[in-house]
């Protein structure tokens, strides 16, 4: 079956997730 | 953190609320596939805001729905890196 998910979607990006270094 | 609600999101303008959703996406997919979190996110808030708040609800329909989007990303990259020699 086909994926409806789009691999060329805008990437998110997290304003309060920090990312640990 | 409290969960999200519709009505939460209905009280945002649309822009802000895939942010919001995408917030609390994030963190979920960061734990699962480090490197790509922020591309899968960005794929997941394609979904409509509805089923989106269903998932977030559901940690075993979201770990499936990630595992779908890394699936169709590998391919994607798979197919790009054979197309472009030109």
């Amino acid at each position: 079956r086909k994926s409806t998910l789009n691999p060329n979607a805008k990437e998110f990006n997290p304003r309060s997730f920090a990312q640990p270094k | 953190q409290e969960p999200l609600t519709a009505s939460m999101l209905a009280a945002a303008p649309p822009q802000e609320q895939k942010q919001m959703i995408g917030e609390r996406l994030y963190p979920l997919i960061h734990a699962m596939h480090t490197s790509l979190a922020g591309k899968i996110t960005g794929m997941l808030l394609e979904i409509d805001n509805s089923e989106l708040l269903l998932l977030l609800e559901s940690p075993e329909s979201l770990r499936s729905k990630i595992e779908e989007a890394v699936a169709v990303l590998q391919a994607h990259q798979a197919t790009e890196s054979t197309h472009k020699s030109g």
